[in-house]
C-alpha cells in the first residue's frame, strides 16, 4: 500500500520501534485467499536472509506455477481443492489455475497488503502513486489458495490450515466469511481454535454488510474480527450538471476525457424496459435511448464497475453511479471502463431529480486525481459489518478497525483492475475495498508486534492492538460513522482504530489461554461433543464451578442487560510495561447505568505480574428492547492508556 | 447417485482409535468404509481437527454418525471473499 503506512504512523521515525533481525524478519504470515501472483515485485527477496529453520512449508507445482516461483519472501505456495472439485466438478483450467496461482487478484491484494516488500513507484493508473509496501514487509509470506471462481469450501479451508499449522506461520490472515453460525459447526472457528492453540494469531475480516446491525462474521473470540475505516486519500471526479450545479464524486478512471462540453443525460430507469432499469444490469439498457450520453445509473445488485460496461456497451459515453440509502455518503472508488464518477446519496438525488424533471437534461465528468489529507479520517466504511455479535453477544464484536476503503496494493496479471472479462487491461497494482483490505493491515501489523514480543500470546498481542486503538480524531472529536454522518459506535468501529506505534507498548494486556477459551465454551453451554469438535479434546466442564462468559478475560466489555440488577465482570491485566501505577477512568453515555470498578487503582511492582479488577454494571432503570448505550474504561499510569469499550445493551 | 451427495467434515475423538490401527488415516478409513462402499477421504485433518472429509448422502452421513469414535459430522459450507 502507498498511503496506509504513513496513515498509521508507520513512517521512517517509527523504525526503531520495530526493531527486525536486520534486513528481514523471522516472521511468517499465512493468507487463505485466491493464491498469489508471484512474480510481482511485492514478493521481491532482495535483502532478505535464509528462510527460517522453522518452516516446515512448501511450494506446489500446478497450472502456470513452479516450485522455483518462491523465494525467500514468498516461501511458502500451496492450493486446496478436493472440496470444491468434488462439489463443483473438475476445474476449467482455461478459466482458473489448478496451482498456487492468483487469477483473480484478491490474494496477491491481501497477502502484499500484510507483509509485501517494498516496491517503488507504484500506482494504479497513475492514482495513489508513491512507494508500496506491506505492514510487515520484512516478514515472510506463505500462500494458501482455497478461493476458486465458485467459492471458498470449508473442507478445503480446514485442509489449508490444517497444513498451515504443520508449516509454522505465525500469523493467518483470512479475508472470507459465511453467515453466521455456532462456532462447533463453523470451520473457519474451528480451525482457528488449532491455530491459535499453536501460538497462532488468527485474523479475518469482520465482513461487509453494513451498515445493518448484527451483520457480522468471524465473531469467534479466538479470532481477531477486523472492521474496515477510510484513508485520508481519495480520488475527486466531478458529475457537472447543466443547471450550473456541481457534485463531487470518485473515480479511477484513466483514459479520454470527455469533450469539453456539457452532453446528453439520460437517468437509466427512463432507458430501459426492465423493472429493475435504473441499476444498469446486463442487457437492460436501450442503445438508442442511450447513445451518445452519460448515463445515470443507482447502485446495488450488480458490480459497480459491470454498469459502466453495460452503459458503454449501450452506447453510453459516461456514468454517474450514486449511492443509495445502503451506502450513504461512501464513495468507493472503481477504475471504471469508461468516464464515470461515484456520488454519494445526498448528491445522487438530487441529480436524480434534474435528469428526470429537466426537459433536456446535460452533464459532464470531470477526472481531478489523487488528493491526500482528506478530514475528518479515518471513518467507519458503511459497509463494514457491525454489532452486536449475534452468536455471543456478551463479546463485543468487530474488535477493532482498519484501512479498508480504496487501498492499493499488487494484483494479478491475469485480470484487469476491474475483474470483468471484457476489461483487457493489466497493471501491476490496484485500488479495491472491503474489510478484506482492512484484515491484513492488522495481520501484518500483528506480524509486527510479533517480531518485537516474541512471546506473546495472540490474545497478547490482540489486546496491545485493541486497548491502544483511538477512538477520536486529535481534536478530541469522535469518530465518525459515514452511513449515518454521527459519531460510530463500538458496536462499528470496536476498541477504534489500529494504532501500531502505541500497541509496540501498551503497558497492561488482557491474556488468555486455551484453558480460558475451554471454560469460555462451558459457559455457553456446549455438549462435550461440540466442545471437542471445536477444540478436538476430551474436556469436562467442572459441574462445580460456575462459568461465566462475562469473566472471558477479553479487552472489551459488552453487557446485556434483561433487567434491574447488577452484571459483574471480572478481568485480569498483566504488566508488560513494568512497574507502574494504573488508575481508572470510567466514561459512559447514560445515567441508568452506573458503571463502578474494584479497585480503582492497580500497583504492579514488576514486570508481568498480574492483577485483577471487577466491573459492577448496576441497572436501575429499564430501556427499551433493542436500546444501546456505550462507555469506555480506561487504566492509566500517566504514559500508558489501556482503553476498553464498553457497550450496554437492553434485551 | 452423486448429486444425491454431499461434502461432510467428519470430527472424530482420537483418542478412541481401538489399538488395531495403527494410523488413525487407517481408522478413519475403515469408519467410512463401514458405511461406504464407495465413499472416499478427500482430506484428513491432523491439526486443526481430528478427522477427515468425505462425500456422502444424508443416509449415509446418519449412519456414520452413530459408528464409534465419530463426535460430529458436519455438511460442507461455502464461504465468499470479503
Amino acid at each position: 500500500t502507498t498511503r496506509t503506512p504513513l496513515f498509521l504512523g508507520l513512517d521512517e521515525h517509527t523504525a526503531d520501534l520495530f526493531p527486525e533481525a536486520g534486513s528481514y524478519s523471522d516472521v511468517v504470515v499465512g493468507v487463505l485467499d485466491t493464491g498469489v501472483w508471484p512474480e510481482s515485485k511485492s514478493y521481491s527477496d532482495e535483502g532478505f536472509g535464509p528462510i527460517p529453520s522453522s518452516w516446515k512449508g512448501g511450494c506446489e507445482a500446478g497450472t502456470n506455477f513452479t516450485a522455483s516461483l518462491c523465494n525467500r519472501k514468498l516461501i511458502g505456495a500451496r492450493f486446496f481443492a478436493r472440496g470444491y472439485e468434488s462439489t463443483m466438478g473438475p476445474i476449467d483450467e482455461s478459466k482458473e489455475s489448478r496451482s498456487p496461482r492468483d487469477d483473480d487478484g484478491h490474494g496477491t491484494h491481501t497477502s502484499s497488503t500484510a507483509a509485501g516488500s517494498v516496491v517503488e513507484g507504484a500506482s494504479l493508473l497513475g492514482y495513489a502513486s508513491g512507494t508500496a509496501r506491506g505492514m510487515a514487509p520484512r516478514a515472510r509470506v506463505a500462500v494458501y489458495k482455497v478461493c476458486w471462481l465458485g467459492g471458498c469450501f470449508s473442507s478445503d479451508i480446514l485442509a489449508a490450515i490444517d497444513k498451515a499449522i504443520a508449516d509454522n506461520v505465525n500469523v493467518l490472515s483470512m479475508s472470507l466469511g459465511g453467515g453466521m453460525s455456532d462456532y462447533y459447526r463453523d470451520g473457519v472457528a474451528i480451525g482457528a481454535f488449532a491455530a491459535m492453540e499453536r501460538g497462532i494469531l488468527v485474523s479475518c475480516s469482520a465482513g461487509n454488510a453494513g451498515p445493518s446491525s448484527s451483520s457480522l462474521s468471524n465473531v469467534a473470540p479466538w479470532i481477531t474480527t477486523v472492521g474496515a475505516g477510510t484513508l485520508d486519500r481519495d480520488f475527486p471526479a466531478l458529475a457537472i450538471l447543466g443547471n450550473g450545479k456541481n457534485f463531487t464524486g470518485v473515480s479511477l478512471f484513466k483514459g479520454e476525457a470527455l469533450p469539453d462540453k456539457l452532453l446528453p443525460f439520460i437517468y437509466a430507469g427512463n432507458a430501459s424496459n426492465a423493472t429493475n432499469g435504473n441499476l444498469c444490469m446486463t442487457g437492460t439498457l436501450i442503445p438508442e435511448k442511450v447513445k451518445g450520453k452519460i448515463v445515470m445509473c443507482d447502485r446495488g445488485i450488480n458490480a459497480r464497475v459491470q454498469k459502466g460496461d453495460v452503459v458503454k456497451a449501450a452506447g453510453g459515453v459516461g456514468m454517474i453511479l450514486a449511492n443509495t440509502a445502503a451506502n450513504g455518503e461512501e464513495l468507493v472508488a472503481d477504475a471504471h471502463l469508461l468516464p464515470a464518477t461515484t456520488v454519494g446519496e445526498k448528491a445522487g438525488d438530487i441529480i436524480r431529480h434534474y435528469v428526470t424533471t429537466d426537459p433536456n437534461p446535460t452533464a459532464s465528468i470531470s477526472i481531478l486525481g489523487t488528493v491526500v489529507g482528506v478530514k475528518p479520517s479515518p471513518v467507519v466504511a458503511a459497509f463494514s459489518s457491525r454489532g452486536p455479535n449475534s452468536i455471543t453477544p456478551n463479546i463485543l464484536k468487530p474488535d477493532l478497525i482498519a484501512p479498508g476503503v480504496n487501498i492499493l496494493a499488487a494484483w494479478t496479471g491475469a485480470a484487469g483492475p476491474t475483474g470483468l472479462a471484457s476489461d483487457s487491461r493489466r497493471v501491476e497494482f490496484n485500488i479495491i475495498s472491503g474489510t478484506s483490505m482492512s484484515c491484513p493491515h492488522v495481520s501484518g501489523l500483528a506480524a509486527l508486534l510479533k517480531s518485537v514480543h516474541p512471546e506473546w500470546s495472540p490474545a497478547a498481542i490482540r489486546s496491545a492492538l485493541m486497548t491502544t486503538a483511538y477512538k477520536t480524531y486529535k481534536d478530541g472529536k469522535p469518530l465518525l460513522d459515514i452511513a449515518t454522518g454521527k459519531p460510530s459506535t463500538p458496536f462499528d468501529h470496536g476498541a477504534g482504530h489500529v494504532s501500531p506505534t502505541t500497541a509496540t507498548n501498551p503497558g497492561l494486556i488482557y491474556d488468555l489461554t486455551t484453558e480460558d477459551y475451554l471454560g469460555f465454551l462451558c459457559a455457553l453451554n456446549y455438549t462435550s461433543p461440540q466442545i471437542r469438535s471445536v477444540s478436538r479434546r476430551n474436556y469436562t466442564c467442572d459441574p462445580s464451578k460456575s462459568y461465566s462468559v462475562a469473566d472471558l478475560n477479553y479487552p472489551s466489555f459488552a453487557v446485556n442487560v434483561d433487567g434491574v440488577g447488577a452484571y459483574k465482570y471480572t478481568r485480569t491485566v498483566t504488566s508488560v510495561g513494568g512497574a507502574g501505577t494504573y488508575s481508572v477512568k470510567v466514561t459512559s453515555e447514560t445515567t441508568g447505568v452506573k458503571i463502578s470498578v474494584e479497585p480503582a487503582v492497580l500497583n504492579f511492582k514488576e514486570a508481568n505480574e498480574k492483577k485483577s479488577y471487577t466491573v459492577t454494571f448496576t441497572v436501575d432503570s429499564s430501556k427499551p428492547s433493542g436500546s444501546n448505550s456505550f462507555g469506555s474504561i480506561e487504566w492509566s499510569d500517566g504514559k500508558h492508556v489501556v482503553g476498553s469499550p464498553v457497550a450496554i445493551s437492553w434485551t | 447417485s452423486s448429486s444425491d451427495q454431499g461434502t461432510y467434515i467428519v470430527h472424530m475423538a482420537k483418542s478412541q482409535m481401538p489399538s488395531s490401527f495403527d494410523l488413525h488415516s487407517n481408522w478413519y478409513d475403515s469408519s467410512l468404509r463401514s458405511i461406504s462402499d464407495s465413499a472416499e477421504l478427500l482430506y484428513t485433518y491432523e491439526n486443526a481437527i481430528h478427522g477427515f472429509s468425505t462425500r456422502l448422502t444424508q443416509e449415509e452421513a446418519d449412519s456414520l454418525m452413530t459408528q464409534p469414535g465419530v463426535i460430529s459430522v458436519l455438511p460442507e459450507h461455502r464461504y465468499e471473499l470479503h
